[in-house]
């Protein structure tokens, strides 16, 4: 059985869709199916893999407003065993359209149900905000992986979306788990980076994934050449920090 | 006449608040009467202040809904003429209750206009997203500051960005001017920035700030204190450039 993971922080920038495209690709690297859903209408994981979307084919808005089965909107990489489900512009006023519709925060859990069996992780990279399309991707998972950003205002934000997700538990979906904190962006040459991750530790402990992303340019160089980091640079220490939280990942016994 | 202007860009963490926090006190360093207000529900700017607002006390979100008159709202900070209209996590959630009020992109241009004449210049600081409190920023603004991240997922965006200001302009606000592009955490060390700010000014010339800001850590300690940088660490670069883009603005006519 697969597993679905929402990528979230509404605090912005703190490296959501670079974690999904590289967590993502890292296990697909590693012989597993995964699947990477676009659920930001900035469309950045779809262009960090250098997929271009064809006018007239399917992207996540077709998807949730029914226009299109959920196969046809898989798109193939540059990897063979990762697809992505892709976003555009044409999502950016989605969040009102789909306010008006029954069932609206489940309209991803719906869409992707078919797919259950057809992969062995699912990625959700979600938009810098709580608003619709985070909540159908809280509602549509199994647990959250929340990047963290070793900075004041991104510890900041974290009890807000804790909250978030408690509530979304109690009202939408109570299956809903923590997967884990990832430190993204460490610079040891800092002291707040440190004192940030220590706080992060001493209060959540082992929820903490122990891979530390360190800040490396090559990370985000990779975008602007469409691919993600291991396929532009493999030994970098962007790339092998994500091949070892993939494996830290793998490790963990499958689901609940 | 005060000059109103949004610093917005719905790509997150770019630099939005270090920008709407400094370039405010440097300005009211400079004699300046400066009003900002934190129209994101994260809150970043009210806390990058210092500013703790009590149970009870007008936030943003209290003067949208016509709860709280304006001076009411407007809190003092470590700058004898530096005052903040702050905002909390009631913001969250306000866009839906909004949307169903009449006039609903309106309202923030409705509470500031007791003010117009006793600010020189108020900075709104927006969210990362293009919703409702993005909208209501465009349309109360003279015209937008947009920091850029020079990095290539900010550079993408930008379009998005521009078109949304174009259609603001179009339906809400005639007057929508673009104030300028700020340059943020340029890191000379790495080519990426060098490549993104010449491709920016190419293609946007002198709408393209002369200042550019650098990747400082004292800019991103400041906010742990509670202090704009040039309360912080007077001297360090990050100061320095904000310092130079006040004077650089302070150097323009005074607007239409
Ligand atoms: N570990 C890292 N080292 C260096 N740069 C990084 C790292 N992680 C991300 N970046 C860069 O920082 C910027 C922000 O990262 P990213 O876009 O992944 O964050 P995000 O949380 O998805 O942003 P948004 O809130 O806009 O969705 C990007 O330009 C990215 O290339
Ligand atoms: N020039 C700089 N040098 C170093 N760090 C910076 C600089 N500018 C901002 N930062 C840090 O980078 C992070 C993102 O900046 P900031 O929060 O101001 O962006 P934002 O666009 O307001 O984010 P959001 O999209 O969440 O509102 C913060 O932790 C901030 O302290
Ligand atoms: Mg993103
Ligand atoms: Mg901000």
């Amino acid at each position: 059985m697969g597993r679905i993971f929402a990528v979230t922080n509404q605090k912005g920038g703190v490296g959501k869709t670079t974690t999904s495209v590289n967590l993502a690709a890292s296990l697909a690297a590693a012989e597993q199916d995964v699947l990477l859903v676009d659920c930001d209408p900035q469309g950045n994981a779809t262009s960090g893999l250098g997929v271009e979307i064809a006018a007239g084919r399917p992207t996540l808005y077709d998807l949730l407003i029914g226009r299109s089965g959920v196969q046809a909107a898989i798109n193939r990489t540059d990897l063979e065993r990762l697809g992505i489900i892709g976003s555009n512009v044409n999502l950016f006023g989605a969040e009102v359209e789909l306010a008006a519709m029954e069932g609206r925060e489940h309209l991803l859990a719906r869409a992707l149900k078919p797919l259950a069996a057809s992969f062995r992780y699912i990625f959700l990279d979600c938009p810098p905000s709580l608003g619709l399309l985070t909540l159908n991707a809280l509602t549509a998972c199994d647990a959250v992986i929340i990047p963290l950003q070793c900075e004041y205002y991104a510890l900041e934000g974290l009890t807000q979306l804790l909250h978030t997700v408690t509530r979304v538990r109690r009202n939408l979906n109570p299956a809903l788990g923590l997967e884990g904190i990832v430190l993204t962006m460490f610079d040891k040459r800092n002291n707040l980076s440190g004192q940030v991750a220590e706080d992060v530790r001493r209060h959540f402990g082992d929820k903490v994934f122990k891979t530390v992303i360190p800040r490396n340019v090559r990370l985000s160089e990779a975008p602007s050449h469409g691919k993600p980091a291991l396929l532009y640079d493999r030994h970098c220490a962007g790339s092998r920090a994500y091949l070892r939280l993939a494996r830290e990942l793998l490790a963990r016994p499958a689901g609940p």
